[in-house]
């Protein structure tokens, strides 16, 4: 069995002119084992 | 398996001989023996065959191994076999394994067949189960059993997305635009709408960017149709989060979860789902050989897909069911059942869909909260 998940999230952050970088970017490549809970990507905090 | 049955014939006929003096009587038994090496002959030869095609394929995926270790990606090829497995009545199939995994187990047998089956098969921690195994009644009640309290941290950064499976990372990427697809393994992709279906909001999120120039970035509030959607389909808590100008793009994540993984599905993140689509495909096997020999794998299986929203904007989860684990139970609609008996003899009817709350505010899940499990047949 098999889960796809298709999901937006940022890319880039200019909210208000200042230029943050809460880009998303994956922790995990393919091949990796995961498992429930843990992050398979994240985005930064301005 | 002629040389057996012509030694076993000859054996036969030695027998009789030496028998002596036995007439019509004696040739009788001959050939009642003849009969009796029949049997095993055919076994033997069935067994050596099982075990040759076994070994071939043993040989195959270790030569796979060894050419992703070096980097190599194998592409996708369709066999001869592939094509056989649509004539086979998979469905009925799959119905039926659950059936024998559903029978319950007398007590004193269950933890050695669970023992068997998982940690021997597929190497499982047993010690992850919430209950004694003698308390799982049959396969399947263990197949698909809860763990204990702690044993899947949920990762409580709230920047983060967290895996829905205990499973293997397949492809993950970005959708670039509405001509993207997602690879399937290399040589093959397929579409995002195909697998979402044609009703789906992805087209509106491709379709209308609402932050496609730096310049509106600052000025856009709610004019523009990604806005409008996020307005229309967002709950109350959603709309307030989200910011009016920060660029998203759209990823996707494809795990695999192998028959001794644990098979309950989590939510990824606090979300609200919309819809629920039901696929009732059919039920190709989904094991990594299947995956680069059969095409349209993951959008011709049943499935399952819940969408909605999320403080960044779209989810989607699709479940995707296979020969043995075929059916799929959302916890979030006890009712619901899929795997069941096809009655239109087209595979491409429309899906099924249900919206959740017609109100707007659709179904909260929490981030780590179970939605689904897959089940044995």
């Amino acid at each position: 069995s098999t889960v796809v998940l298709i999901f937006q999230a940022p890319i880039s952050g200019l909210a208000g002119g200042i230029s943050s970088s809460p880009e998303f970017k994956f922790c995990v490549k393919k091949g990796d084992k995961i498992r429930v809970g843990e992050a398979i990507g994240r985005w930064g905090s301005q | 398996h002629s040389a057996i049955l012509s030694r076993g014939s000859h054996a036969a006929r030695s027998s009789v001989g030496g028998g002596g003096g036995g007439g019509g009587g004696g040739g009788g038994g001959g050939k009642s023996e003849e009969n009796f090496l029949l049997v095993p002959g055919a076994t033997i030869a069935t067994i050596l065959m099982l075990g040759a095609l076994h070994a071939r394929r043993l040989y195959e995926d270790k030569k796979v191994e060894e050419l992703k270790e070096k980097g190599i990606e194998v592409e996708f090829s369709p066999d001869i076999k592939a094509a056989f497995l649509r004539l086979l009545p998979l469905r009925t199939m799959s119905r039926f394994w659950g059936l024998l995994a559903s029978l319950e187990l007398p007590v004193y047998v269950r933890p050695f067949v669970y023992k068997a089956w998982d940690a021997g098969l597929f190497h499982s921690n047993l010690e992850e189960a919430a209950l004694p195994l003698e308390k799982y009644a049959s396969l399947q009640e263990f197949f698909v059993r809860a763990l204990k309290e702690g044993a899947r941290p949920i990762d409580e950064d709230p920047n983060c997305l967290v895996s829905p499976v205990d499973g293997m990372v397949l492809r993950i990427g970005e959708l670039g635009g509405p001509g993207a697809m997602i690879e399937q393994v290399k040589g093959f992709s397929y579409s995002p709408f195909s697998l979402l279906g044609p009703r789906t909001s992805l087209h509106k999120v491709v379709d209308g960017n609402a932050c496609d120039e730096p310049s509106e970035l600052s000025t856009a509030q709610g004019t523009t149709k990604k806005s409008w959607w996020r307005l229309s389909f967002a709950s109350p808590k959603v709309r307030n989060s989200v910011p009016s100008c920060q660029m998203e793009g759209v990823f996707y994540c494809v795990l695999y979860l192998h028959p001794g993984s644990y098979h309950r599905v989590h939510s990824p993140v606090d979300w609200n789902v919309f819809v629920r689509r039901h696929f009732s495909g059919n039920l190709f096997p989904m094991n990594e050989r299947a995956t680069r020999t059969i095409k349209n794998l993951h959008i011709e299986n049943e499935r399952v897909v819940l969408e909605g929203q999320w403080r960044e904007g779209f989810m989607a989860l699709a479940a995707i069911g296979a020969t043995n684990i075929g059916s799929i139970q959302l916890y979030i609609e006890p009712e619901f059942r899929t795997n069941r008996p096809k009655l239109k003899l087209l595979s491409s009817e429309p899906p099924e869909e249900r919206v959740y709350d017609a109100e707007g505010t659709g179904l909260m899940l929490k981030k780590g909260e179970e939605v689904a499990a897959f089940n044995m047949g």
